[in-house]
């Protein structure tokens, strides 16, 4: 059994740090100590780095505080729509998912694209009709909501342009 | 966004990504993550990349297969790849952001350009490390 590894991403950008607390941070430590735990079991007990990589992921995206899945930041019209995308470096073989609403773990809706269906992208409405297909768990709308992503929207909306989440100050309005 | 690279005993290699996107974004507007190359990318012969920022600037980068093209074609090592596609590429065309990668033989980088990235990784030699800032 060779050596093996995983990595993990929450998101980057200009986290302030006097707006990060110390339980926020704490409360963010949880959030990246647990996704690779779930990944990292995975490896540990022989399974493969897709699999790990999918475990680590679903942690993520059920984490109200990263901006994917539960917690997602808002649309300019108030909703959410969500992208993934998953690889094994294995085959090439490849499955994303792009502007898709109400379900729960859109890396599992890539993955199953990857494996199920003839196809490497599928987007909108007509990726929530291949979820709803193949039986992924859907989530009405407020389930994404996160208090902390609508106050950011709030800041924003009038705006016409579009911000990265970690780059919106509540005191102080974007662009 | 969030993300994951692992590479398992097995010494094979994969990346996921998942992200609400940008804040107001409109016009079903959709950045790097769902595409393939840009912000996820795994390949046996060289790394598993995954990537969080500016989706748009990561696009025109076609970042996280320039990462393994430098490998492929450059002999470079996964860390020196990421590097120059991290700090120096992204950075000239105002790209803010970083990513996550690993190699075939479990090496591990996690750059970023930014402030912070929320990141972590382990390592089954018994490393270890969850941080936010540089």
């Amino acid at each position: 059994m060779g050596d093996f590894s995983i990595a993990i991403h929450g998101g980057a950008g200009t986290i302030l740090k006097k707006d990060l607390t110390p339980e926020l941070e704490a409360a963010y430590t949880k959030g990246l100590a647990d996704a690779v735990a779930s990944g990292y079991e995975v490896l540990s007990k022989g399974g493969n780095a897709i699999d790990a990589v999918t475990a680590a992921v679903i942690s993520l995206e059920d984490c109200i505080l990263f901006n994917a899945g539960k917690g997602s930041v808002f649309t300019k019209t108030g909703g959410h729509e969500m992208d993934a995308a998953i690889m094994n470096g294995i085959s090439l073989e490849a499955g994303a998912v792009a502007g898709v609403s109400s379900v729960k773990n859109p890396v599992l809706l890539a993955k199953t694209i990857m494996e199920k269906s003839e196809h490497v992208m599928l987007s909108g409405d007509g990726a929530l009709q291949f979820a709803k297909q193949q039986q992924l768990q859907l989530e009405a709308e407020d389930y994404f909501f996160s208090q902390f992503r609508y106050d950011q929207w709030q800041l924003v909306k009038n705006e016409n342009s579009a911000a990265l989440d970690h780059n919106i100050q509540l005191e102080k309005k974007f662009g | 966004t969030v993300g994951a690279v692992a590479c398992d005993a097995n010494g094979n290699l994969a990346a996921a990504t998942s992200t609400g996107g940008m804040t107001n974004k409109n016009f079903n507007r959709i950045g790097d993550t769902p595409v393939i190359g840009s912000g996820t990318y795994a390949n046996n012969q060289t790394c598993a990349i995954s990537c969080t920022g500016h989706g748009e600037l990561f696009l025109r980068a076609v970042a996280a297969y320039d990462v393994s093209c430098l490998m492929e074609y450059k002999g470079m090592n996964l860390q020196q790849a990421m590097e120059i596609v991290t700090l120096d590429k992204l950075v000239k065309i105002n790209g803010e952001g970083g990513m996550i990668g690993v190699d075939g033989n479990a090496n591990t980088a996690m750059i970023f350009n930014s402030e912070g990235m929320y990141r972590a990784m382990q390592h089954s030699r018994g490393e270890k490390q969850i941080a936010i800032y540089k």
